[in-house]
């Protein structure tokens, strides 16, 4: 017997047992769970997503996407979790339940599925997509170097063998083009959150320059109040902040394209950091990861839930 | 399968601006093929590097010779990984 309750959240899988997972979890909670294949990596492999919605018509959505950078594990893998916890608390959970009476939830779980087969086959230190760039030696983009905000500017590298590689044009990868795609085509997203690890930093718009976003106050002080629930769990600390000033300038980041089409809540998570192992945290750590980040998207969401615009 | 004994990840810890500097231009020297899993941005964070083998003396001596404080985050690569290997086959056994 194949289902959910014999899934081991707290162990890395294979993208093979992550896809069969995600079927499982739209078969046990097919009320409210849908999965949709939003386009095919470049080495053909889906890219799916799991909709969760209690109906109506073009409700507004929230997106939140994992794995971006493929060897960051511990993001893929929260985010199987964090989708059997809405799924499994719809209609408990008083807060996500008034959520999707008003909204949807879009969940990417493997962002870029190329790059994470890779690591679990052939290099655990492979982050970007597996991309074959004409003429060049070297292989791959770094997908959030690859979106059409400020594309090629500082922060992200012209080299193709580096690990910051922009592309040759903005969303060049499929991999980037496919969310693109789908959320013009949906035309009612709100917020945008992408899961990164590690250094356990909450930042919002924007990268590719150091000026403050429009909704700076609003996005600070909500981004406050998100690191704040992380930390309530395990005590986690996270710095909040624009990437720019938090860490560096950065061109070409997916928060920053979503942020400038419109999406006002644009923010990106890195995840828990020991301090002793960088992105290889052992899969010990990965529900209290799980747990706590669920607790700062779940504060993000429902400010979003309480001001739609 | 790339493997990756000897390699050492360290946790470079810069006290200023110009250890950032020369921390940057030690990200630029392709030859010593550095893996930078959090790059120099601010002497708030720390920058931490995974070094091959081949390269660590190096590196080593650059950050000692400059005065930038560092620590080993992991001491062998290899080891780390085949632990998450090793648990990756328990708990699919299970």
């Amino acid at each position: 017997e194949r289902g959910s309750n014999t899934f081991n959240y707290g162990a890395y899988h294979s993208l093979a047992a992550i896809y069969e997972e995600l079927d499982n979890i739209a078969q046990e909670h097919s009320s409210i769970v849908s999965k949709l294949k939003i386009g095919e990596s470049y080495e053909k492999r889906p890219l799916y997503v799991l909709k969760f919605s209690t109906g109506g018509t073009n409700r507004p959505a929230i997106w939140i996407d994992a794995g971006i950078h493929s060897r960051e594990w511990v993001t893929q893998a929260s985010a199987v979790w964090i989708a059997n916890k809405i799924a499994s608390d719809y209609g408990s959970d008083p807060s996500i339940t008034s959520l999707l009476k008003k909204m949807d939830i879009f969940l990417l779980a493997v962002t870029n599925p190329d790059g994470y087969e890779f690591t679990q086959t052939k290099n655990r230190m492979w982050r970007k997509t597996r991309s074959k760039i004409q003429g060049s030696l070297c292989v791959g983009v770094d997908p959030n170097r690859n979106w059409d905000a400020g594309f090629g500017g500082p922060g992200a590298s012209n080299n193709p063998c580096s690990d910051s590689y922009h592309g040759p044009n903005a969303n060049s990868e499929v991999e980037v083009k496919s969310i693109v795609d789908f959320i013009k085509n949906h035309g009612n997203t709100v917020a945008f959150l992408t899961l990164h690890s590690y250094s356990q930093l909450l930042m919002y718009p924007y990268g590719y320059k150091c000026t403050k976003p429009a909704d700076y106050a609003e996005l600070d002080t909500l981004g406050r109040a998100a690191a704040s629930s992380v930390r309530s769990l395990y005590g986690t600390a996270y710095k909040v902040g624009s990437i720019c000033s938090t860490i560096y300038q950065a061109s070409g980041g997916s928060i920053d394209w979503s942020y400038d089409y419109g999406i006002k809540y644009s923010f990106a998570f890195e995840l828990r950091d020991t301090g002793s192992y960088g992105f290889l945290l052992p899969a010990s750590q990965i529900i209290p990861t799980a747990e706590e980040t669920w607790l700062g998207l779940k504060t993000i969401m429902e400010h979003v839930r309480d001001n739609t615009y | 399968l790339e493997t990756f004994v000897g390699h050492q990840v360290l946790r470079i810890k810069a006290s200023n601006e110009e250890q950032i500097k020369q921390l940057q231009l030690l990200e630029a020297l392709e030859h010593l093929q550095l893996d930078f899993w959090l790059n120099p941005s601010t002497p708030a964070l720390p920058v931490d590097v995974r070094i091959p083998f081949n390269s660590l003396q190096a590196v080593k001596v650059f950050l000692e010779s400059n005065n930038i404080e560092y620590s080993i985050l992991i001491e062998d690569l290899q080891v780390v990984l085949d632990e998450e290997k090793q648990d990756m086959a328990r708990s699919q056994q299970r």
